[in-house]
């Protein structure tokens, strides 16, 4: 170990290990997170797919290990007590992301929200267990976030029993989901339903693009992968265009509309607040991601601040000269610290989130009480929009902090960034984001003010009651009739 | 002044609530405005006014995230004094930074500038203070190196044997001369043109 390193580790004034048990939750999770580790990165898996460092890897060749990879890591899954518990150790193996991502990011979570029982028993075995990889298309070539914008549609015939599939536009390419490119053999396919020549909205479908043998696409199926990017290099995301896609009735995901025995649209009421809370619980995970990514920037840069020597030291003794490192630099403390803070202020952030989500979707479970989830989705949409614009920035300073070294892919902090600066516009555009949040505060402050003009009542829809507005903690204080008091930091 | 501010938590989430209501209820008279008197719809006015209502969102944003970080931090007190005294300085330093970069969101809402040279001296102060801990910090996010697959952040600080051990590995530098050079390049420098 480098002895300056050694050096600022003796200074600690606190105890580094109960720390980590503390930022990770418990001791426990710690030592078990090691172990996988171990497991994962020592022991069962050498190095040895790595002919030349990743670094010079071309874009297929950076494909095809994250597979290899894949695949090894979910092989040994199936041996694990709790499965679920690879997802942390691929996440971080997969420095260029998982082909498999989307499959168990989006395509797994959006089975589980938007099937019926019936459909989850068909579809969910068989996609644990990598049977049928899929991925979640919606965004298309010419449109991304609104959502009543998308052109992909799904015509019923009711003869037939079966939905026609088709891209009737260039720009209604779908564009973008990642593990469509070349890895998923199954969409789940957004489209907008036409039933006896009505419109009926945006849907989801299954809609097989691969046969299971070949892995060759299917006839109307036209599929590839988009191209390089500046990070997730391996998620091929990819197109797909839809000619006359013929699929049966039973693969329109139910759990929230269907067409009955009579070839009529039936839907549920909160099919649009059910839909939030899919879309909720990926933002909610992004934030977690960003204080992962954060804390990865900051501990690179500040290892290598406290490595580094520039410049003259002051305090040199005895007419030796000797070079100063430049974590004791005022101006570098000054980029770091803030970003070591910001990776502890998201994971706080997260824990309260998801506590607020649990919460939110017992009430809907139990009680069918939808009420919170336009505050939750205001907020996780807000805030996944805050975290990633000051996370990205903050690796980026990160990697201005350690000069052209940071500079080099070597360094990790090129990767890291791309991976972090993808945040801001996947799941829901960032200016987008904000403007959710700040219709929802717009709304809070008009119910306040009383200043409504007729026109807006109908874009008003009060889902708290004023009482359980004023008390939650998040919006408590705009119920104020004049703006909080500053006390003496004023004049 | 007395006493410090960026460790008065309850006076700087005054702050931040104060920054908060001020650009919610603006961004809110903007849109009002453009109703009521130029008669713009509800959505001409909300597309006109996006800069002030991502202020005003931003600002809501960043208090609860301060609410939030200070009660996670605060959660430290019972587990360890050692640790909870260092993630609260982290904290303070946390509340002081985004305020001194900041500062016209909170002047807007009354903030002088004597307290403001006073939260840039305290920043000072606990820049020092913070320093020792700085590597015990990152270290205790307990990133192993192939998460980190960094040359330069690697747990045993060896950066620069890292570092040329892999510009050695470049494909470049494989074969030597590169074939490239002489078909291309050689005979030009010999050229008298």
């Amino acid at each position: 170990v480098n002895p300056l390193l050694e050096e600022e580790r003796c200074k600690a004034t606190f105890n580094i290990e109960k720390l980590t048990y503390f930022l990770e939750g418990d001791q426990e999770k710690t030592e078990r997170r090691r172990e996988l580790e171990k497991k994962f990165y020592e022991d069962e898996f050498p190095n040895d797919l790595i002919k030349v460092p990743v670094d010079y890897l071309s874009h297929s060749e950076i494909y095809t290990e994250a597979l290899i990879k894949a695949a090894r890591i979910y092989f040994e899954a199936f041996n694990l007590e709790d499965p679920r518990e690879v997802l942390g150790i691929a996440d971080a193996y997969h420095y260029e992301a998982s082909p498999l991502l989307l499959h168990f990011a989006m395509f797994i979570p959006a089975l589980m929200g938007h099937c019926n029982d019936e459909q989850q028993a068909r579809w969910l075995p068989d996609a644990i267990e990598l049977k049928i990889i899929g991925t979640y298309a919606q965004t298309e070539l010419g449109h991304g976030s609104y959502l009543k914008g998308l052109q992909t549609e799904a015509i019923y015939n009711d003869k037939e029993k079966t939905f026609t599939l088709n891209s009737p536009t260039l720009e209604s390419i779908k564009w973008w989901p990642g593990g469509l490119g070349k890895t998923a053999n199954h969409a789940i396919v957004q489209a907008q339903l036409f039933v006896d020549g009505v419109h009926r909205g945006l849907h989801p479908f299954m809609v097989q693009i691969r046969d299971l043998e070949t892995h060759k696409p299917l006839p109307g199926i036209e599929v590839g992968e988009l191209g390089p990017k500046l990070g997730f290099k391996a998620a091929d995301n990819g197109y797909l265009k839809l000619s006359s896609v013929v699929i049966p009735k039973s693969n329109m995901l139910m759990k929230n509309a269907y067409i009955d025995d009579n070839g009529r649209y039936q839907a549920k009421k909160a099919t649009d607040k059910l839909n939030l809370g899919t879309m909720l619980f990926v933002r909610v995970l992004i934030i977690d991601m960003m204080s992962f990514n954060i804390s990865k920037a900051v501990t690179i840069a500040t290892r290598y601040s406290a490595v580094r020597k520039q410049g003259i030291n002051p305090d040199s003794k005895n007419g030796v000269t000797s070079e100063l490192k430049i974590i004791d630099y005022a101006a570098q403390r000054y980029k770091l610290i803030p970003c070591i803070a910001l990776s502890h202020a998201c994971k706080a952030v997260f824990i309260s989130l998801m506590s607020a989500f649990k919460d939110v979707n017992e009430s809907m479970s139990k009680r069918s009480d939808y009420r919170s989830i336009p505050l939750l989705h205001a907020m996780s949409s807000g805030l996944k929009a805050l975290t990633t614009d000051l996370g990205a920035s903050a690796v980026e300073i990160c990697r201005r902090a350690c000069g052209g070294n940071g500079f080099l892919l070597a360094s990790g902090l090129p990767r890291i960034f791309g991976n972090t600066v993808a945040a801001c516009t996947y799941e829901g555009e960032n200016t987008i984001l904000y403007l959710q949040t700040a219709r929802y505060l717009y709304k809070t402050v008009r119910l306040v003010s009383n200043h409504g003009s007729s026109s807006m009542e109908s874009n008003t829809k009060v889902t708290l009651n004023l009482k359980e507005r004023e008390t939650s903690q998040s919006i408590g204080y705009l119920y104020r009739v004049t703006r909080p008091d500053i006390g003496n930091l004023g004049k | 002044r007395e006493g410090k501010i960026v460790s008065d938590v309850d006076g700087l989430l005054r702050l931040f609530s104060a920054s908060a209501y001020y650009h919610c209820h603006f961004a809110f008279d903007q849109v009002d405005c453009r109703m009521r008197v130029q008669g713009q719809s509800f959505e001409k006015a909300w597309i006109e006014c996006q800069v002030d209502l991502i202020k005003a969102a931003k600002s809501h944003l960043i208090y609860y995230m301060m609410i939030k970080y200070w009660e996670w931090v605060s959660s430290g007190e019972k587990y360890d004094l050692n640790i909870s005294q260092v993630l609260k300085r982290l904290a303070y330093f946390y509340f002081g930074f985004i305020i001194n970069e900041n500062k016209g969101d909170f002047l807007a809402v009354g903030l002088d500038l004597t307290s403001i040279e006073q939260i840039q001296d305290e920043l000072s102060t606990l820049m020092v203070e913070l320093r020792n801990d700085m590597i015990p910090l990152v270290d205790a996010f307990d990133l192993h190196d192939m998460v980190l697959m960094s040359a330069i952040g690697c747990k045993d600080g060896n950066v620069y044997d890292r570092l040329f051990n892999l510009a050695k590995k470049a494909p470049l530098n494989q074969v030597d001369p590169n074939p490239s050079f002489i078909k291309y390049i050689k005979d030009l420098t010999k050229s008298k043109l």
